[in-house]
């Protein structure tokens, strides 16, 4: 086995990581009982490293599902937009990568010089993809009235809507608010 | 339209429409949605005109999600009449219509349609499907589900209500024996339901059988009044939700008919006898299914967070790149790209993987229906970490966006504040997320220590791999 600096590379990688996690766990887990520790306590004292492998088990999952499945719909896409789609599953796993590098350095082969290659990779497919970022979120065509934001409708009209909002707040309604007369004002006059 | 957003939809170099068809499940799907928001956008000023919900009191704001949720769900009870038969149709509605609630804090009829229903269908047999099933469907009733206790949260062994079966009157005994035990966060429960599904611990012939569900009326279905015996109130104002009506209840020695029972699967005879199920782990169906709407739900969240920061940001201008240079779009550069970019690939990435459960979800549920229970302990594995990795990612790349904001981020009118309550929220109901990677690191131990003694199932098939001699 060999490190690798591509989607296939990584998610073995988190497959390797996965496993030696569990293996790890099983490990700890028989010792502590072999000393005299229960079952229970034993799961306990370990628990935080099992979530982790949980964890790392799901990452391979989520990693390994977003490539085959988008390789697989990318045959029946148009060329430019699975060029996209590529882009992102690429973007995905190296940005889990670079995320979970010391889990890698621990329970892999990668190397300094592979972390970075793949730092440089990332940088490049975030310019890539950056001309299509509007064109991405767009193609969800979630509709202003879903959406309900004065920063994200379609006409980005930002500034506009921000405004329109803070014009609903309550205190907004009248130019003088009760609470002036009587607070604010005895206190501003040394009267309180 | 801004002029920058116009530019970049310029130099998009796909066809935005292609995308929208595959993110839906096809051209198809993509009508049917314009159909259902057609629907919503018929009722536009009674759903979304009127004074922001922020700017309005916890009681306030609870009436006018009602006043909403009743426009909503006429709308849903038309679309699902249409529809009711299928369950793909079914998790489209609440994914699509539900979870892109019009309230920003969630409605009180949530509970109904994502655990009451799929509980009952899961749960009840043929006669008490005859009796409720169209009621709930048509929301002539509404109702919740009400597991978690003030005291007693995943663990479930560990839940005091009691459920004791009196043969004389062929009736069972609702109890809270102490204040841990009365019933803590169901949905609706607070003011809204008039019936429940109750999980309790039942006791027949001086016998404990375990935890088991019954349907109890909670109000009056006419004047909606509590009904005696029973003590419901709405739990107070969280960190989001805040229109979901979260409720508490305690029973003090409620009396329900021996028929209130859920018993498509263990049953108690008029004498008191109980008759095991055929198989226990048949209710794991309803709440795997779930889970799988909360993933599904935690990609429609992720949506509208990475929808608004990317717009925000071709929008925004901010700071020179280079002296003597216009100010820059805040996404040229390369911390907000970081920011904002991978959370667009995490969404996509979870769309995907939220498929894949569904698609297992459906396989597996069929065999077990089948008396197959082979990969029981995977399907289930594999629903907790996914919900519990969809649900942490979500709101961790929430708060991404909303930092991406900056300042106006910060606005509620951003919707980003919300979005990041909603997903926050997600990481701790229908399983915490550290105990449901517990759950799933249980299920990896025992197939780890078995790996050697047959072939394994699908998503832990690569531990064979990897673990091959030479390998690592």
């Amino acid at each position: 086995y060999k490190w690798e600096n591509s989607v296939e590379g990584i998610i073995r990688g988190f497959q390797i990581v996965s496993m030696r996690k569990i293996s790890s766990c099983l490990d700890l887990m028989t010792s502590k009982v072999m000393s005299g520790m229960s079952q229970a306590d034993a799961w306990n004292t370990i628990s935080i490293q099992l979530v982790s492998a949980g964890e790392s088990h799901c990452r391979a999952i989520v990693i390994s599902t977003f490539h085959e499945d988008m390789s697989k719909a990318m045959k029946s896409m148009s060329a430019p937009l699975a060029e996209v789609m590529g882009q992102l599953v690429e973007l995905y796993a190296v940005y889990w990568a670079l995320e979970r590098l010391g889990d890698l350095l621990e329970y892999t082969s990668i190397s300094g010089a592979d972390v970075v290659k793949l730092r440089s990779r990332y940088e490049e497919l975030l310019r890539k993809i950056r001309p299509n970022a509007v064109g991405l979120v767009d193609a969800f065509d979630i509709i202003d009235e879903l959406l309900q934001s004065s920063l994200g409708a379609y006409d980005g009209r930002v500034y506009e809507r921000l405004m329109e909002e803070a014009l609903k707040s309550p205190l907004n309604a009248e130019p003088v608010n009760q609470s002036f007369h009587k607070y604010l004002k005895p206190f501003m006059q040394g009267k309180l | 339209v801004n002029k920058d957003l116009i530019k970049e939809r310029a130099k998009c170099t796909f066809n935005v429409t292609e995308l929208t068809y595959f993110l839906d499940g096809g051209k198809e799907k993509t009508f049917e949605r314009k159909e259902r928001e057609r629907a919503l956008l018929s009722k536009r000023e009674e759903l979304f005109g009127g004074t922001p919900d922020e700017y309005l009191s916890h009681k306030e704001k609870y009436e006018n999600s009602m006043r909403k949720a009743v426009i909503l769900f006429s709308l849903l009870r038309k679309i699902q009449e249409a529809n009711n038969t299928d369950l793909t149709n079914y998790r489209n509605l609440l994914s699509g219509v539900l979870s892109a609630s019009i309230s920003q804090d969630g409605s009180p009829f949530g509970l109904h349609y994502i655990m009451f229903m799929p509980v009952f269908m899961s749960q009840a047999d043929e006669e008490q499907q005859k009796k409720w099933l169209h009621r709930a469907l048509n929301c002539s009733i509404i109702g919740s589900y009400a597991q978690t206790e003030l005291g007693h949260g995943t663990f479930i062994r560990g839940l005091e209500t009691t459920a004791t079966y009196d043969p004389s009157t062929q009736e069972f005994v609702l109890h809270s024996p102490t204040l841990t035990s009365y019933k803590w966060w169901p949905g609706g429960l607070g003011n809204t339901v008039n019936y429940c599904i109750v999980i309790a611990q039942l006791y027949s012939k001086g016998e404990c059988h375990g935890v088991h569900s019954f349907i109890v009326q909670v109000r009056d279905e006419d004047t909606h009044m509590p009904l005696p015996g029973i003590k419901v109130g709405e739990i107070g104002v969280k960190m989001g939700l805040n229109a979901v009506n979260n409720g508490f209840i305690g029973f003090d020695n409620v009396r329900i008919p021996r028929t209130n029972m859920l018993m498509k699967h263990a049953k108690i005879l008029e004498d008191g006898t109980y008759v095991k199920s055929k198989n226990s782990k048949l209710i794991y169906g309803a709440m795997v299914f779930v889970r799988v709407v909360i993933v599904f739900d935690s990609v429609n969240y992720l949506a509208k967070a990475i929808t608004v920061a990317t717009r925000y940001s071709a929008v925004r201008r901010q700071s020179q790149l280079k002296e003597g240079e216009p100010e820059r779009q805040i996404l040229d550069y390369v911390t907000q790209q970081d920011k904002i970019l991978t959370a667009i690939a995490g969404c996509f990435a979870m769309k995907m993987n939220a498929r894949m459960l569904w698609d297992t979800f459906n396989v597996i549920n069929d065999q077990l229906h089948q008396g197959n229970m082979e990969r029981l302990g995977e399907l289930h594995a594999l629903a907790c970490c996914l919900k519990a990795i969809s649900t942490t990612d979500s709101s961790m790349f929430t708060e991404r966006c909303r930092l991406a904001c900056g300042g106006h981020g910060y606005m509620v009118s951003s919707n980003l504040p919300p979005t990041y309550a909603l997903t926050t929220a997600s990481c701790t109901y229908e399983g915490d997320n550290t105990v449901l990677l517990l759950q799933t690191a249980r299920f990896l131990l025992k197939t780890w220590r078995q790996i050697d003694s047959g072939p394994l199932t699908p998503t832990v098939q690569y531990l064979k791999t990897v673990s091959a001699p030479g390998f690592s």
